[in-house]
């Protein structure tokens, strides 16, 4: 028996043993590279994992796992790792046609890629929501069977305020929070000394206002930015990214 | 003579200058900051300043100046050093009734705000625009009489190439872009090192793709958190900053 959300026409895979969405409160949280994250940590724990990318902002996920030139028709792609990916940012032609994405027709989008491509058995499928608490993240919310989702915020005090909102909106949709993830956390120098460029860590108003365990609170890493332009996102190696898994 | 873009029915305002969007590719670069960094330099030099915020993803605009409480009926508030704000997200009566704010309806409420609010002589209005290229800043683009864009990015090349489609968007839309700025472009430490947390420049790139000049390279400052979160924005020194006109 399965507890997840029960989206009209009762959608379901029986492949797939896992669905997490990852949602943030707004843009620029590092939303997409935390999902990133916790689909390489899991398949590294030897899971079979999927990402489905609805992150109309822009081909991140693709993008940091090189598969940007994939096509439509080859959907999901398989990263080095053996992770399948399929994107939104996929069905696009051409960068030089963009698409309104209006609610609607991103949750249309996913549902289809979630029913139709072939994703085979996964224990995890990780879906990258479009950010912040608009109609495409909530309606895509609403058009998933989920077992839940995980929240991702900076350390800011407006950044948190803009959290709690979005942890409102899934309680009230009766989706569980399985975590919180608190980004860009801190900046760890080589001679030890920690800054906080981002002002201090805010985990434990996310943790009091969700309800949810602080999975992991992930420092600014030079390194992503590189490892993310280069399409080798499974390269990267932390303490932090070991703790995310729900 | 104006040369400012020209919306239906020819919207204008006599005692208004020069109306400047500042917009970015996708969300959490930072335009708010840079718009309110925008405002306060032209204010210390002196000018009358106003800004117009659209940015729906949060008060962010005007958290930073201390005006998160001011009401509707007392729009343009004014903040501290005398800069006249008027902000959509203080349309709502309370954070507990999340209006779904849809291209038309962002556009709808700016004009309103432009037109109808008593700004008073202005050099500078600055126009927070909501975040990267989806119909509600484009819409918005299109509503107002622009004099042109600051357009706002980060270093990552990701970032970058979604910031191209904006400028390529902004360039088919014939309104000017007037400056480019690249945010949390490095990190000063103390003992003289300078990290690059994000990658390194593309600030050339965003040059060349825009002709449009650098203003400045912002850099990651821990004051900036906690100046926004405690609304003393106008307290905030920096020589990038100071490069911030057009
Ligand atoms: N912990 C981190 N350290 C360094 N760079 C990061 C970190 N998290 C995210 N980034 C970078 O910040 C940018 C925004 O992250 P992204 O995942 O695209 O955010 P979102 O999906 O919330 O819009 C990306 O260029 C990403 O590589
Ligand atoms: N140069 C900077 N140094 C430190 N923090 C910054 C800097 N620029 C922006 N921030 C912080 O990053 C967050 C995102 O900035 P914001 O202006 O809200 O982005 P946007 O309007 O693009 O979504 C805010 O909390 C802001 O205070």
């Amino acid at each position: 028996a399965t507890t997840r959300t029960r989206p009209p026409g009762k959608l379901a895979r029986e492949g797939i043993r896992r669905v997490v969405a990852v949602m943030s409160g707004k843009g620029g949280v590092g939303k997409s590279l935390v999902t990133g994250l916790c689909a390489l940590t899991t398949r590294r724990a030897g899971r079979q994992v999927g990402i489905l990318d609805g992150d109309i902002t822009g081909p991140s996920i693709p993008r940091m796992f090189g598969l940007q030139d994939a096509r439509r028709g080859e959907l999901p792609a398989v990263s080095r790792s053996g992770i399948r990916i399929a994107s939104m940012n996929l069905l696009l032609e051409s960068e030089e046609q963009p698409v309104i994405w209006r609610g609607p027709l991103v949750s249309g989008a996913l549902r289809q890629f979630f029913t139709d491509l072939e994703w085979g058995e996964l224990d995890y499928l990780w879906v990258d929501l479009p950010p912040g608490t608009s109609d495409a993240p909530l309606t895509a919310l609403q058009a998933l069977p989920l077992d839940g989702v995980v929240m991702v915020a900076t350390p800011q005090a407006l950044a948190g305020m803009v959290v709690k909102k979005a942890i409102r909106l899934v309680q009230e949709l009766g989706v569980p929070i399985l975590g919180v993830v608190e980004n860009m956390s801190y900046l760890p120098l080589p001679d030890g000394t920690i800054l906080e460029p981002f002002g201090p860590s805010t985990a434990r108003e996310l943790v009091l206002a969700s309800g949810a365990p602080l999975l992991a609170r992930v420092p600014l890493d030079q390194r992503i930015a590189g490892l993310c332009d280069t399409g080798r996102i499974e390269e990267y190696r932390s303490p932090a990214a070991e703790e995310l898994a729900v």
